[in-house]
């Protein structure tokens, strides 16, 4: 039996609007030690990861080990429903066909519940090596969320160049094009401001705006970004929950 | 001209 109490409905409304839009149907993982799911979107250019860990519930108990299969688009139906501070239990048993959502607020006045059809979605859970990097770079979320719509408006490829002491966004459209350059700094007051590169070997990647403008939806999540690159492999994009993380692996685009 | 690649190949993908 799955019992998982999060003491607001608004955290995990957050960690599902932060990647229903580019993949829909999605395998939960639910263990003793909390809950994780991955999913590649359709063109197989991203792969979403997502870790919940037990320390992010009020409450939390899975006996054995529960996989809820779930269509993201009617998931966020029922999410939006209930208020954001209410508490938020899913429930389910061992071999489910259904999940609850139980909204409750903090009074207790008002209990809303409701039950979500269960989906039986094939997919492979993949075991993911920890790759080596060349590059780390650590952002404020509304930094990356900046540059990515600044300059996905240019065209749809957005070129990433990381050097000793710059990062350099880069963009060339049919409209025109644009360049925003941020070099590292430490923000002593407010060290979520603060612009971290930590570079084994410059690279320069290109990916594709619309991946990335997907990518940017898990801002909500935290007010930090990690972007780990390396030449001609996936970048990885992640945002730290308090326990647990969203993580994004996004292919790049190759010159022909 | 660039090409999207994908992650088959780098990860294996059902």
């Amino acid at each position: 039996m799955l019992e998982a109490k999060f003491e607001e409905a608004s955290l995990f409304k957050r960690i599902i609007d932060g990647f229903k839009d580019c993949v829909q149907l999605v395998n939960f993982q639910c263990k003793q030690d909390g809950i994780i799911a991955q999913a590649v979107d359709d063109s197989r250019v991203l792969l979403v990861s997502l870790e919940i860990g037990v320390e992010a519930f009020q409450e939390y108990r899975c006996d054995h080990p529960i996989t809820l299969g779930i269509d993201l688009a009617s998931l966020s139906k029922i999410l939006r429903c209930g208020n954001n501070n209410d508490t938020l239990t899913l429930i389910a048993e061992d071999t489910p066909d259904s999940v609850m959502l139980l909204f409750e607020d903090t009074k207790k006045d008002r209990i809303a519940e409701f039950n979500l059809k269960l989906m039986d979605i094939d997919a492979d859970f993949l075991k993911i090596e920890e790759l080596v990097y060349e590059s780390t770079l650590n952002l404020p979320a509304t930094e990356f969320v900046r540059v990515v719509r600044e300059l996905g408006q240019l065209s749809d490829s957005l070129n990433i160049t990381v050097t000793k002491e710059t990062i350099k966004f880069a963009c060339d459209g049919d409209i025109g094009s644009g360049t925003i350059i941020l070099r590292p700094f430490i923000n002593m007051e407010n060290p979520s401001e603060s612009i971290k590169l930590e570079m084994d070997q410059p690279v320069e990647l290109t990916f594709g705006a619309k991946y990335l403008a997907d990518i940017v939806k898990g801002s909500a999540l935290s007010d930090k970004v990690a972007i780990r690159l390396s030449s001609e492999a996936p970048a990885l994009f992640q945002f730290d929950l308090k326990a647990g993380f969203l993580q994004f692996f996004l292919a790049p685009k190759f010159n022909d | 001209k660039q090409r999207q690649s994908t992650l088959t190949g780098f990860f294996k993908l059902a």
